[in-house]
């Protein structure tokens, strides 16, 4: 088994799951916000044999965008300049980010 | 060190976190949810000596039930068939789904 | 690349946060709470370069602190002896509880 743990924005967020539901997959969803723009997104956690690993990666592939977001001047806490952006500035957001992590031991009670 | 990831039912937190306390067993909660049923369980995180990851897996088993939950329909979008399950489904949700990671470095400051 | 996971206090949290992204390192915040206490703290995903963990590792050590907290007698379930506290009781919180997890693959889409 392998726990895959991917970030995905909340407008991708149903349609993953659903999709994840749709091929059987199993996985749980929690609430998280990301450190640069400060606002919200979802994290996934998928425990799957090793040898779907690949049909997952895929799978979020197909269901998450990529989307340029508005960073809003007052939460630019982490310029390297002064320190605030006095323009609104747009932010090219990635359609997930996924950590496949080993598992020792899985278990169902 | 080992790193305990157990998924588990709303109804059996309180008690499952009050057990590993009684144990000196630390843990941090995180509110969760499904991606089948679409409501709301609880991730606990558990760092533990490798020696007594066997004690915290029977610990989770004790406290842990199985319960049925109704499915409401309009949130069945996972079905394989038209979409959505026109009467309420009852499903069988485990006690807990629980992986037990690796971990290189464990420390605190 | 690892992935290390930071249980902080919530006061520390956006000190941590924008000292991050000061270093360009990415990072994922998780709301969670202590099964002690039972009160709210931030736990951290970071996803970092193997020869970048010692810098987080400082980094997080540099910015959060340990505090003595008021446990109050209501939640004080997990005590070894009658089950309650009539006192309010304090306890030293750390500053950081981390784990360093290893990494089979890390993408992007
Ligand atoms: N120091 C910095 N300087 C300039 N631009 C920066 C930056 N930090 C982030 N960005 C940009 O802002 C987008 C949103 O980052 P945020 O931290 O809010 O939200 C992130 C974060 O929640 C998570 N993430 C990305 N890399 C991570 C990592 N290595 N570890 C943990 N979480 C990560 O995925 C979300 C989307 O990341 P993505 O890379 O697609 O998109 C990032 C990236 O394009
Ligand atoms: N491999 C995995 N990786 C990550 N998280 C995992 C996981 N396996 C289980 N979980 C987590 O544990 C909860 C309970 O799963 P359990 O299998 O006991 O109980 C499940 C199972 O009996 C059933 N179920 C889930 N997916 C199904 C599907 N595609 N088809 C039919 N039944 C499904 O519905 C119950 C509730 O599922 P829900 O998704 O709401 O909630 C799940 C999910 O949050
Ligand atoms: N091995 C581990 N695995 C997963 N998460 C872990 C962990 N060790 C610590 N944590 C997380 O870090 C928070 C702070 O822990 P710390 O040990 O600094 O500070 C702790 C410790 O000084 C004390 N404490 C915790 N459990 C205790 C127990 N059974 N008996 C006496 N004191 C306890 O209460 C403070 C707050 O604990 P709380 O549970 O509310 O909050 C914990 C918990 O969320």
């Amino acid at each position: 088994k392998k726990l895959v743990i991917a970030v995905v924005q909340d407008k991708d967020s149903s349609r993953l799951s659903d999709a994840l539901v749709k091929q059987n997959l199993r996985a749980t969803k929690l609430a998280s916000t990301g450190s640069f723009l400060k606002s919200g997104n979802t994290t996934f956690m998928i425990g799957v044999e090793e040898d779907r690993v690949d049909s997952v990666l895929k799978l979020i592939q197909d269901n998450c965008r990529s989307r340029k977001q508005i960073m809003s001047p007052i939460t630019s806490m982490g310029t390297n300049a002064e320190g605030y952006v006095p323009y609104p500035v747009e932010v090219e957001v990635g359609g997930a980010t996924v950590f496949v992590l080993p598992v020792d031991q899985f278990l169902q009670f």
